[in-house]
C-alpha cells in the first residue's frame, strides 16, 4: 500500500521543490513504475550467470539474498539459478540470528555468498527492517552472517 | 561544487529534523536525446565523510523510483497515508553508508528525456550505460566521493541492472591507474538472474508452498519449456490459470500479507 503513499507525495509541486525535481514540466504526473518502458522494454540478458563468473573473477564482493515469502522472484527460483554457477562452498549452510531469532540461513562460497531473509517478501528491508540491516551490515564488513 | 550547493535540500516538506545532509537533483546522460536522470544522496547519519557509498537500484524494468528502496525499504524516511509528512525509518541504512538512489532509465520517475521514442526503446544496455554516465558526471559534482569505497545494491530487475553496470565500471575503470570509481561489490535481493532457472524455480515454490495444485503444477511443467523470453500460449494458459483461479487474492510480493 506504501507505493499509492508516494505517489501521493512525490507529486506535490512543494515536494518537487524542495527536492529541485521536475524543473522541466515533463508532461506526465510522477509514477512508482513506467508502464510505457515495461511494456516496450528493448532487449534483456536472458542469463545473468555469465555476467556473475565475470564479475566474481574480478574479485568483487558479491551477496545475494532473498525473502522467503515473495512468490515473484522466490528462494527456490534464486538456488535454482545460483546452483548452475557451480560454486565451491567455503562455509556450509547455516542458520543466522538476528536478535536472538533465525534470521535465515546462509551458505559461503568462494566468490559469493547466499542469505535467505526468514519472513520477507519481495522487497525484504520493507518486511524485515531489522534482519535486512543486520544482512546489510555483515555485507559491509565482509563479515559472515552470525551464527549466534 | 557550486552545483553541490543547488542541490542541498533544505528540508522536505512534513519531514522531522535530522542531523544528517541530503542532496538530489539532475544530471544529464545524454546531451543529444535529453535524457536526464534524477538522483536522491541521503548521507551517512554520522560520519559521513568517513563511510561508504552505496548506489541503490530498483526493479521493473521500469521501476527503478524512489518510491521503493527510498521510501519503503533502506531511505531514511517512510510516508505516511495521506502523503502529508514523513517519519523516520529507525533501520536506514543510512546509519551505515551514504546512500544515493537513482531513478533510472530515463521516463522513471522525475528522469526524464526530451525524445519521446527513448521510452520505447530503453533495455539493458542502454540503461548500464546511463547509469555509468550518470556515475562518472555524479563524481564529479561531489568529488568528496571520488576513491571512496563503493557498493551497489537492489532488488528484482536490478538483478540486471546491478552487475550490468558492476561489469561496466569495471571496464571503465581499466583506463585508469586508480580508478576514482572504487567499486568494491555488490549485493541483490531476490534478484531476477537466470529466465529458464528463475522460472523453474518460480513454480516449484508456487506448488512447495501449496499456492497450486497438483494438477496445474503438472500443467505447467509439461507445456512450458522457459527457454525462450517469451511463453508459448498453452505455457501462458497455464500460468494464467494458476494465478487467477488458484492463488487467490493475495500479495503475490508476500505470500503471507493481507493484499492491499
Amino acid at each position: 500500500c506504501t507505493e499509492s503513499y508516494a505517489e501521493r507525495y512525490y507529486n506535490r509541486r512543494d515536494v518537487q521543490g524542495a527536492m529541485h525535481a521536475n524543473t522541466t514540466a515533463i508532461p506526465y504526473k510522477w509514477t512508482a513504475c513506467s508502464d510505457m518502458l515495461l511494456k516496450h522494454w528493448g532487449d534483456t540478458q536472458f542469463s545473468m550467470l555469465p555476467t556473475y563468473k565475470e564479475l566474481m573473477a574480478a574479485g568483487l564482493r558479491i551477496w545475494v539474498f532473498s525473502g522467503d515469502t515473495d512468490s515473484v522472484v522466490p528462494v527456490t527460483a534464486t538456488r535454482f539459478s545460483l546452483n548452475h554457477l557451480h560454486l565451491t562452498i567455503k562455509i556450509p549452510w547455516y542458520p543466522w540470528y538476528s536478535g536472538r531469532e533465525v534470521g535465515g540461513w546462509t551458505e559461503v562460497y568462494e566468490g559469493l555468498t547466499f542469505a535467505t531473509v526468514r519472513g520477507a517478501g519481495h522487497e525484504v528491508p520493507l518486511f524485515q527492517p531489522k534482519r535486512g540491516f543486520r544482512l546489510f551490515k555483515s555485507f559491509l564488513g565482509g563479515n559472515a552472517l552470525p551464527k549466534s | 561544487t557550486e552545483q553541490q550547493a543547488r542541490d542541498r535540500i533544505t528540508a522536505l516538506p512534513g519531514q522531522p529534523t535530522v542531523a544528517f545532509a541530503q542532496f538530489s537533483g539532475y544530471v544529464t546522460v545524454n546531451e543529444q536525446h535529453g535524457r536526464a536522470l534524477f538522483y536522491w544522496l541521503t548521507e551517512a547519519a554520522t560520519d559521513a565523510g568517513r563511510k561508504p557509498l552505496l548506489l541503490w537500484l530498483n526493479g521493473g524494468p521500469g521501476c527503478s523510483s524512489i518510491a521503493y528502496g527510498a521510501s519503503e525499504e533502506i531511505g531514511p524516511f517512510r510516508i505516511n497515508k495521506t502523503g502529508s509528512s514523513l517519519f523516520l525509518n529507525k533501520y536506514s541504512w543510512n546509519r551505515e553508508a551514504n546512500i544515493l538512489f537513482l531513478e533510472s532509465p530515463a521516463g522513471v520517475g522525475f528522469s526524464y528525456t526530451n525524445t519521446s521514442s527513448d521510452l520505447r526503446t530503453s533495455g539493458d544496455e542502454r540503461t548500464a550505460e546511463d547509469a555509468l554516465v550518470f556515475l562518472v558526471r555524479w563524481m564529479q559534482r561531489f568529488p568528496q566521493y571520488r576513491y571512496r569505497d563503493f557498493y551497489i545494491s537492489g532488488e528484482s530487475y536490478a538483478g540486471h541492472y546491478v552487475p550490468q553496470l558492476a561489469e561496466k565500471i569495471l571496464n571503465y575503470n581499466k583506463g585508469f591507474s586508480k580508478p576514482f570509481i572504487n567499486l568494491k561489490g555488490f549485493l541483490v535481493g531476490n534478484a531476477v538472474t537466470d529466465n529458464h532457472y528463475d522460472m523453474v524455480g518460480t513454480v516449484t515454490y508456487w506448488w512447495t508452498h501449496s499456492m497450486i495444485s497438483d494438477r496445474t503444477y503438472r500443467s505447467i511443467l509439461s507445456h512450458c519449456n522457459f527457454t525462450a523470453t517469451k511463453n508459448s500460449p498453452p505455457c501462458q494458459r497455464a500460468i494464467d490459470y494458476a494465478m487467477n483461479h488458484e492463488f487467490g487474492d493475495i500479495d503475490q510480493y508476500s505470500i503471507y500479507t493481507p493484499a492491499c
